[in-house]
């Protein structure tokens, strides 16, 4: 199963 | 004042026409160094940054730091009123504008126009600098052509570096297939295929987003593919002599 990752909470949680 | 003239209007023209499916309303940054652009898909699963190099422009003059918000349907209807071959002179006048003024020059004709600005409530997100594992140039049209072929079969494409290369491949209700683009050195430095890989990657991404970005594909004949893995990628346009446009796209991730 895959989900899509959200650009903005990546960038946010870096 | 701000005062920046491509002497290449048709490419101005080209970069709103590569962004302009994937972003509405952009904030245009203009200062000393440049033009900057950075702005997200409503999904927030691409995200367009544009970076134009004071000397890259024919004249370039900004004395102070400008946002400039923009409705890029908008901006695309003023520019409809350009010729390919035009140069292009963005301009203000005020400290904070309403307006941003076009030139539009060719050898028989002046068209001046003015687009109103809007105030955009838009958030810059801090993306760093970061090395990736696996870094792939290979000819823009090839990898257009790829993407175009393999999402015909299925709605997500599976991208695989190695060694060796670069691999495409897709797993569909009708079937599967792969796609191998070999590396080469050739002489013709569009036709390069190159692949650094520290680490190989293994990644999905939803299909039409590439799509969506290989618009850009008439900014450059290379195209730059940079991977980690579980990290979003970025596919780099470099506009000579001018800066680059990179568009970022999250992955999907195995659960």
């Amino acid at each position: 199963q895959f989900y899509q990752l959200n650009l903005k909470e990546f960038y946010k949680n870096l | 004042m701000f005062e920046a003239k491509f002497e290449d209007g048709g490419l101005f023209k080209k970069i709103v026409e590569a962004i302009k499916e994937l972003v509405k309303n952009v904030n245009l940054e203009a200062n000393g160094t440049g033009i900057s652009l950075q702005a997200m898909d409503t999904s927030h699963v691409a995200l367009v940054a544009l970076q134009l190099n004071e000397k890259g422009f024919k004249k370039y003059r900004c004395e102070k730091s400008l946002t400039m918000g923009l409705s890029i349907e908008n901006l695309q209807k003023i520019l409809k009123c350009s010729g390919n071959d035009d140069q292009i002179t963005l301009r203000t006048q005020d400290e904070e504008p309403t307006t941003l003024s076009f030139t539009f020059e060719s050898k028989n004709r002046i068209s001046e126009f003015q687009l109103n600005l809007m105030s955009l409530d838009q958030e810059q997100l801090g993306v760093p600098d970061t090395e990736y594992s696996s870094v792939v140039r290979m000819p823009s049209n090839e990898f257009t052509k790829i993407c175009r072929e393999l999402g015909n079969i299925n709605e997500a494409i599976g991208i695989e570096t190695s060694k060796e290369g670069i691999k495409f491949y897709v797993k569909g209700d009708i079937g599967e297939g792969q796609v191998s683009v070999k590396i080469n050195d050739t002489e013709k430095p569009e036709e390069r295929v190159e692949c650094e890989v520290d680490e190989p990657v293994n990644l999905s991404f939803a299909v039409r987003y590439f799509n969506l970005f290989n618009k850009a594909s008439a900014l450059s004949s290379q195209v730059i593919l940079s991977m980690s893995q579980d990290q979003p990628l970025v596919i780099e346009y470099i506009i000579e002599e001018m800066g680059s446009l990179k568009l970022y796209l999250a992955p999907k991730i195995n659960d």
